[in-house]
C-alpha cells in the first residue's frame, strides 16, 4: 500500500483545488520558508481525523480553512482526499468540513464516522497517523519522551 | 497480550541495536523495560552509547545525535513492522554531513517496503529522491506545486 | 515604573515594525499590550503579517517564519537597549536562503554595539565571520578547540 | 563590553583546562554534532549562574561534570570562568562545583553570592542571561511563549 494521491482544497494555503500525484519509493518536498510544504503534512494528518488542532498549528477551525490574501476572500469550506492503495485495491479517505464546525468523513464515497476510516486502516496495517508522520520540530519527541509515551510507539507496531 | 508485547519488545530491541550501530557508525545501544514485571504496564527506556563514549544521562546527548538516536528507534520499528508510508519534515535540519549521510543511505533500504515522503531545506536529501515537488507562493498565501524532472545518474 | 515601560514597549514596538519589514523584505507588523489599562501587569502579543499575507494566529506561521519573527522581536530589543554580547546556538537551521541573507546581514548591523558567538552547521553563516572557531572530539567526550584562520575578503 | 574569555575545566566534555579567546564582533563556532559547540553554551550559563539544570541538559550536578571515557576516569569537579570587560576594566566571574553538589562562586577573585555577580553585571548594563543567550531549539519560544511570558524579554531591556 502506498499513498496514491492527496487532494486538497480550501486547506492553510490551498484555496485552489490542488491534486498530488505520489508514487512508491522517496518523493521529496522544497521550498522556501512558509510556501506550504509543511500545510501539506497537516492536511494528511487533518484527513485522518486529527481531532487536537494544536498538533496542525491551530486553535480553531477558521485557523485551517483559507483565510484569503489582498484579492481572494475567505473560503467557508475545507476538503482533502487521500487515496492509499496498490495495483489491487484502493481507499479513499475524505473529510470535508465548514467555517461553523460542522465536519464530515467519507470512506469510498460513503458518508461514515472516523471510527470506520481507523478500523479500514488498521485492517490495511496502517497504525495511528503518530507513528508515521513525523511533524517539523518533533522528531526529538522520540528521546525527550517519558518512558511511558515511548512505549505507545511500540505498542502501535505490536 | 503480554506475550505479543515481549515479542515485538525484544525485536525491535535488536533492531535497534542493530540500527543505532548504522547510523552511529558504531557504538552500543539498547532499549530497556522500565517494569520487567509488569511489561504491560512498563514504559520503555532508550540507553545509548555512540562509539567511545560514556552511558549517560540521555538529555545530555547533542541536538543531532537525539534526533540521531530518535530515527534509530522508528526504523527498528519500521524493521519489525513497516508502515507503508512514512511522512518526514525536516527532520534532517541539525543533522551534519556524516550523520545525513547514513541516514540517507538507511532510508534507501527501507524505501522498499515504506514509501517516504520527507520535506527538506537539504540539497544532499534532494539526492536520493525518485520524485521532486516543489512547492512556491507565486500569489501571497496561496501555495501551488510543481514538478522537479529528475536526471537520475 | 508605568512610564519607563511604556516609552521602552513603544521604542521597542517601533523598532519591532522596521526589522521585521527587513528580515521579511516587506511586510507589516506590531507589538500589543493585552492590557493597556494596566500597562504593569499587561502581556505582549505579536501582530505579523508577512508581504500579502493576512493576519493570522501566529501558530499558523511556518517553522522559519517563526524563527524570522523571533529574531525580529530579539534585535528589536536590542536596538532600544543593545546586550554587550549575544550567544546564538543554531538558530539558523530552518531559514532557508534567503531569509538567511537578510538575517547575517542584519547581525552585521548589529555587530558595531553587540559581541556575537554563533554556533551554526551553516556554510553561509560562516562567511560573516570576524573569527572562527572549530570544535572536534579526536577523543570520544572530550572536546577540543582549534582556530580556522580567516582570508577576509 | 564583551566576552574575552571562556575557561573550561571538568565541564561536560572539556575534562582538560580549556582556555577559549574572544574578541568584538562576530565568532563562530563549527563543528560535527556531538563535539561539544552546546557544552560551551552550556558552560557560559552555568558560570553564570544558571539553577535549573535542565536549562543545560542535566537532572543532576554529575551530569555536567566530566564523567570519563574509556581512558579517562570521570571527573569531582568542575570549573568555569568568564572575562568580560573592555580596555579600561574587566570582571572575572568563576563558579566551582564538586560531585557532593557544594559550589562556590568568586567575582574578581573574591569568594560572592551569586547576587553579587548578578548586581555586578547589572551596573554594566548585562541583564538577565536569558536575553542574550539563545540555546539550541529555543529561538521559536519567542513566538510560542505566552503574552505574559514575552513581557519577560521586555522588562529586561526596560
Ligand atoms: N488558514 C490559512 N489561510 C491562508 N494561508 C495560510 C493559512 N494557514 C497557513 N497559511 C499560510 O501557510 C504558511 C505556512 O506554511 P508552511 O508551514 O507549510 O510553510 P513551510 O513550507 O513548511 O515553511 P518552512 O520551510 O519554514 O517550514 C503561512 O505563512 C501562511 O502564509
Ligand atoms: N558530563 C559529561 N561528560 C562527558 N561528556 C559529556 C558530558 N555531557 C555531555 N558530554 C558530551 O557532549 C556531547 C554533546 O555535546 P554538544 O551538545 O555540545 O554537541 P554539539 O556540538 O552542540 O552538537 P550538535 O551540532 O548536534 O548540536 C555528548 O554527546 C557527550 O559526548
Ligand atoms: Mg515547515
Ligand atoms: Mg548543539
Amino acid at each position: 500500500m502506498f499513498i496514491k494521491q492527496i487532494e486538497i482544497q480550501g486547506f492553510k494555503s490551498f484555496p485552489e483545488k490542488t491534486k498530488i500525484i505520489f508514487h512508491p519509493g522517496v518523493t521529496i518536498i522544497v521550498g522556501p520558508n512558509g510556501c506550504g510544504k509543511s500545510n501539506i503534512v497537516d492536511s494528511v494528518l487533518w484527513v485522518l481525523g486529527e481531532q487536537r488542532l494544536k498538533n496542525i498549528r491551530g486553535d480553531r477551525t477558521e485557523d485551517i480553512i483559507f483565510n484569503g490574501n489582498s484579492r481572494r476572500p475567505p473560503l467557508g469550506m475545507v476538503y482533502v482526499s487521500l487515496i492509499i492503495g496498490n495495483e489491487e485495491k484502493e481507499l479513499i479517505i475524505e473529510h470535508r468540513a465548514f467555517r461553523d464546525g460542522e465536519s464530515e468523513y467519507k470512506l469510498n464515497g460513503k458518508r461514515v464516522r472516523l471510527k470506520e476510516i481507523q478500523d479500514a486502516l488498521w485492517a490495511e496495517g496502517i497504525g495511528e497517523k503518530e507513528y508515521f508522520v513525523i511533524s517539523q520540530g518533533n522528531i526529538n519527541q522520540i528521546v525527550t519522551a517519558k518512558p511511558a509515551e515511548r512505549r505507545l510507539f511500540l505498542e502501535e507496531a505490536a | 497480550s503480554k506475550e505479543l508485547f515481549l515479542k515485538a519488545f525484544n525485536e525491535v530491541n535488536e533492531n535497534f541495536k542493530k540500527v543505532f550501530n548504522i547510523l552511529f557508525g558504531g557504538g552500543r545501544a539498547g532499549l530497556k523495560l522500565t517494569n520487567k514485571e509488569n511489561p504491560l504496564e512498563s514504559g520503555i527506556e532508550i540507553i545509548a552509547q555512540p562509539p567511545g563514549k560514556r552511558l549517560q544521562n540521555l538529555m545530555l546527548f547533542s541536538g543531532g545525535e537525539k534526533t540521531l538516536i530518535s530515527l534509530a528507534f522508528l526504523f527498528a520499528l519500521f524493521q519489525f513492522k513497516p508502515s507503508p508510508f512514512c511522512i518526514l519534515d525536516e527532520v534532517d535540519a541539525t543533522l551534519d554531513d556524516a550523520n545525513l549521510t547514513r541516514f540517507l543511505n538507511f532510508i534507501e533500504q527501507l524505501k522498499e517496503k515504506t514509501q517516504f515522503l520527507i520535506v527538506t531545506h537539504n540539497l544532499k536529501t534532494m539526492e536520493i529522491a525518485d520524485y521532486i515537488y516543489g512547492v512556491t507562493m507565486t500569489e501571497p498565501n496561496v501555495s501551488s506545486l510543481y514538478s522537479i524532472k529528475l536526471e537520475k545518474k
